[in-house]
């Protein structure tokens, strides 16, 4: 059975797209399968992996409206083992459709299950990047998720809006999904130069402990350039510390998960 | 009668809130009276304005769904001339709350019309710091508001929102508030020492000439330290390459609304 992350934090620009793009794709090159479902309107996870707005004949609209199956819509990515469910701006509409469905918050967990079925267990990991919102699309990856990774930006409005983040699974906990669990929380555009970063990191390290990742993701410039190619930092320039951090936060995602 | 500016874009981070407290705060400084209306549920606005999560007795929400004026609960803050409504999590209840209310897409606007009568028309601008989404809250705020000014970050992602932005304007304009207009779109987060920013600048000015200002904000870490301190970043480092960029700005935008 694949391990099922979600990538979720309302505020926004945190680096959950980035996050879900670059780690899927150091663990795809680690040999794992990889399928991340792109669960934004936006369709940021899907441009930075090469697929074009016009070439996304189906989408994750037709598969939480249960129109389409993933076995039969995902696309292959430039990457090996890594897969994608594209999304379109069709999602926007999805709240106003499923609002009188009272299985509205489960449409991806029971997809993702039939998916399974389907395709024989043949993945490894599926990721889901989440919008930067509480609503029906984020539920619905909470739902189906095993566990959250958290990606925190290391400036003071982001430390602000972790309570309620954590509110939020402990309610979809009671709610919906009773073993999901938070695997960590990744701390993003660190900067050196400046201590407010520094000064982030030491917070939330004393709040949260051993569930905030010992790797740390540095502001780097070649992270921010690669989705105008349409590849992870890893493809577009390996050796930068951007790729560097996200290698090393795979090893640490595969090694904890072996270990769990 | 005040001119009422909405700050809105769905891409996350892109300087929303950080525009709307340090234009808003620019634009008291040169006298004009100011009132800002927290619209996102995270309550950024309100916290980079000094109003304790504790403080906030009554909010946004309490003026969406009528239960309250605005004369009785804004807020002085500590930039004279400069006053908010503040927002608290309440607000992520709303759109279930006012489902059934054909009126649901109008409460902000009737609030603020009932406002201007009350108050005597005392307040020369009203700015609304909108979430990262095109839900309720941010058609509240865009069938209320003259213009939208659009925070755009120097990156690539942010690029790809535009569009979609532009097109829910005249979906509002054609459906809710035929006068909406785009004042401008301010460019953030300018880091000179990297291409992709320089890229993107230009692409944007090709794509929208005249409607992009021409003051952009650079990146200055400055700007993101203050709102720890609960302050404007003018009142932080009056001198810093922010504070300079916001104080243009305001000049900017006070020159475009007189000719007009
Ligand atoms: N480590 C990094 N160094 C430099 N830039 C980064 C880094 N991580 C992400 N970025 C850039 O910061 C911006 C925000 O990142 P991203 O879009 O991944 O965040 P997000 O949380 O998915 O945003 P949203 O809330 O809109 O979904 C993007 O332009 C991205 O390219
Ligand atoms: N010019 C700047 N230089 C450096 N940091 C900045 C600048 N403008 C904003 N920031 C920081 O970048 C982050 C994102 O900005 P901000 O929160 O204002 O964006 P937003 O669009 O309101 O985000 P959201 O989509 O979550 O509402 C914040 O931590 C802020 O302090
Ligand atoms: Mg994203
Ligand atoms: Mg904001």
């Amino acid at each position: 059975k694949a391990k099922i992350f979600a990538f979720a934090n309302q505020k926004g620009g945190v680096g959950k797209t980035t996050t879900a793009i670059n780690l899927g794709c150091a663990i795809a090159g680690a040999g794992e399968k990889v399928l991340i479902i792109d669960l934004d309107p936006q369709g940021n996870a899907s441009t930075g992996l090469g697929i074009n707005k016009d070439d996304r004949k189906f989408s994750t609209y037709d598969i939480l409206t249960r129109e389409q199956t993933i076995v039969d819509i995902k696309y292959k990515t430039l990457v090996q083992n890594l897969d994608i469910v594209p999304s379109t701006l069709d999602l926007l509409g999805l709240e106003a459709v499923l609002a009188e469905d009272n299985e509205k918050s489960y449409k991806l967990k029971l997809a993702v299950e039939e998916f399974e079925v389907q395709s024989k267990n043949e993945y490894d990991y599926i990721l889901i990047d989440c919008p930067p919102s509480l609503n029906l699309l984020t539920i619905n990856a909470l739902a189906a998720a095993d566990a959250l990774i958290v990606p925190l930006q290391c400036e003071f409005y982001a430390l602000e809006g972790l309570g309620q983040l954590l509110e939020t699974v402990e309610h979809v906990r009671a709610t919906l999904n009773k073993d999901l669990l938070i695997h960590g929380v990744l701390l993003t555009m660190f900067d050196e130069r400046n201590n407010l970063s520094g000064q982030v990191a030491k917070d939330v390290r004393d709040f949260l402990g051993d569930k905030v990742y010992k790797t740390v993701i540095p502001r780097n410039v070649r992270v921010s350039e690669a989705p105008s190619y349409g590849k992870p930092v890893i493809l577009y320039d390996y050796k930068c510390q951007g790729s560097q951090a996200y290698m090393n936060l795979a090893a640490e995602v595969l090694k904890k998960d072996k270990i769990a």
